[in-house]
């Protein structure tokens, strides 16, 4: 493999926005791009990544590839990125580390680590990525990201909610309730700002607020979000990001009893 | 008081 980011604070952002979630992942890197699935210890969240040949200045793999790493050693080597650098993984064909060039042509600067690859036997699930869902909701991920910052401080659920009226986050916790409601909107100016809504059925679903906290991290990578409910499956919250690709946190919800 | 369900409840092991 070797894959070049002109812009090496790219792979820190999506390296950072998951790595509280799970602590090790397998990059499967293949000609099509670099793909990965890791759930959390809880079994409640899981994260879907991709990262495709488009995100990349150069992208060339020669043999589909496995590269298993810590995300909390991988993220301290990242520390070194900016935007200035561009940064290239390198794994060679029988890999056993992962080399990460950093370059600054304007500093004449270059850095190189290396880092050991671990072997992670992790349980793949069969998640379909096309899945069907009952809502569709694109909005703008920093207003998202304030809401869940809002309201998750007041309890340990939170609730979505979707029906004619829009769209309804609110949670009820033993001292304090709050609730937010939000309408479809078109903002031609400012798209990011653009609410949309696409419905066949009302949901009403809770998940731990906990995880919503976790799930807001990847919001650097992308102005908006989309996500999908649906009554029978986990909740999906998407960052896609600008160079195609992005990352996908499936949620399951709670239910009551 | 609410269950939290887990990604085994909804997807199979490939």
């Amino acid at each position: 493999l070797e894959a070049k980011f002109d812009d090496s604070t790219i792979f820190k952002k999506i390296i950072d926005s998951f790595k509280d979630s799970v602590s090790q992942i397998n990059f499967m890197c293949s000609e099509s791009g670099i793909e990965a699935q890791a759930i959390d210890d809880s079994r409640v969240l899981l994260v879907s990544l991709s990262i495709p040949p488009s995100c990349f200045e150069t992208y060339r793999c020669d043999r589909p590839t496995t590269v298993g790493v810590y995300l909390s050693s991988l993220s301290k080597l990242l520390k070194s990125a900016s935007s200035s650098a561009t940064l290239t993984l390198y794994v060679e064909d029988q890999p056993d580390e992962l080399l990460l060039l950093f370059e600054e042509s304007k500093a004449s600067k270059s850095m190189e680590y290396k880092m050991k690859l671990v072997d992670i036997t992790a349980d793949m699930l069969e998640v379909d990525s096309d899945m069907k869902s009952d809502v569709s909701v694109e909005m703008s991920g920093v207003e998202f990201t304030k809401i869940v910052r809002d309201l998750t401080q007041l309890s340990d659920s939170f609730t979505v909610s979707v029906g004619k009226d829009g769209i309804v986050f609110s949670v009820d916790g033993e001292t304090a309730s709050g609730k937010v409601l939000l309408q479809p909107k078109e903002d031609l100016a400012n798209p990011e700002n653009n609410l949309s809504i696409s419905m066949t059925k009302t949901i009403d679903l809770s998940f731990a607020s906990k995880y919503l906290l976790d799930i807001i991290k990847a919001s650097t990578l992308s102005n908006m979000i989309s996500l999908k409910f649906s009554e029978e499956t986990p909740a999906l919250f998407e960052f896609k990001m600008e160079k195609g690709g992005g990352i996908g946190f499936y949620l399951a919800p709670k239910y009551d009893e | 008081e609410k269950t939290q369900f887990t990604m085994d409840d909804f997807y199979e092991l490939i």
